[in-house]
């Protein structure tokens, strides 16, 4: 699975989300890339998010729109909303994965509760490419 | 005002003993390839929208990664994809599953985003939407990958499913 998230000079948000899905997958199975609110979420009143890990987790917490709802409906900041979803509810439902998010304010979360993800990193305040691949 | 730009490449629990440093070498010059597009984009003033949309382009076009080429192979050896695409400003989406034969399942995706009448299209019907617009399709072979094959014999000797990501682990 592969994913971006962007805030861009006018303010506005955006996410998206790709994959081939599980190896050796049958009956049709889908999982929550192509999911709106599951794999792929984005708002401006809150923040955009992209997903990657067993898609069947993530659909069943509806992981990209929940993280968004704890910044709109509990708010809570990004980092907290992301910790809370990625490592509470998905790590107690052995949801193994991770997301990426960025919210109105251009805070970035890279968060995972697998042993890697690759990810990559930057803004208009930072002159690298940041890329990472383990903890 | 400023920009912010964040990229995967997927996660799972692939162990650093099972990542040469040659691999992992190519993984970081692609990413990096990505993030340069998608900042270029982004600091000429193009959307948050231009942007994802330029990156997971350039994501399914590297065959490192589980989208577009080097996707992961189903059961029947073929190669099924899903993508989507949103937009914080307008909170319009657009999503495509169970997709076949199209090089850049996220730029089918953003057509649906555009068009008011849809947000989410999948299978054969898709395929057909696609076909309106001319994005380019390929045959299966384009997305085939020596390492994904070797995935899926292992998983098929084994029945079960597997993230892209896991190195020996199997998911049922």
């Amino acid at each position: 699975t592969v994913g971006a998230v962007a805030l861009d000079l006018d303010g506005n948000l955006a996410a998206a989300t790709s994959t081939g899905g599980l190896v050796n997958k049958r009956f049709g199975r889908l999982g929550d890339s192509s999911v709106i609110g599951s794999g792929t979420y984005a708002s401006n009143d809150s923040c955009a998010v992209s997903c990657t890990g067993y898609g069947e987790f993530f659909l069943k917490a509806t992981v990209a729109r929940d993280i968004a709802a704890h910044m709109e409906f509990g708010q809570r900041k990004l980092k907290e909303a992301t910790d809370i979803v990625v490592h509470d509810k998905l790590v107690k439902m052995q949801g193994e994965g991770g997301v990426i998010a960025i919210d109105h304010q251009g805070n970035i979360e890279l968060s995972f509760n697998s042993e890697g993800m690759y990810r990559g990193w930057t803004s208009s305040d930072d002159e690298q490419l940041n890329i990472a691949i383990f903890k | 005002n400023k920009f912010a730009l964040a990229i995967h490449g997927g996660a799972g629990t692939l162990l650093p003993s099972e990542i040469t440093p040659q691999k992992e070498a190519e993984i970081n010059t692609a990413l990096q390839g990505v993030l340069y597009a998608a900042k270029k984009c982004l600091s000429e003033g193009g959307s948050a929208l231009e942007a994802v949309e330029i990156a997971v382009t350039a994501l399914e076009d590297c065959p490192l990664f589980n989208a577009g080429k080097g996707a992961v192979m189903a059961h029947d050896g073929s190669y099924e994809m899903e993508a989507s695409i949103m937009s914080g400003e307008t909170l319009e989406a657009g999503a495509v599953a169970g997709i076949r034969h199209i090089k850049n399942p996220i730029q089918l995706a953003r057509k649906i985003h555009d068009d008011e009448d849809f947000v989410y299209l999948h299978g054969k019907g898709a395929l057909d939407y696609a076909r309106d617009y001319d994005l380019e399709e390929v045959e299966d072979d384009y997305f085939f990958t020596e390492s994904r094959h070797k995935q899926w014999l292992l998983a098929r000797e084994t029945n079960q499913m597997l993230v892209d990501h896991d190195g020996e682990r199997k998911f049922g």
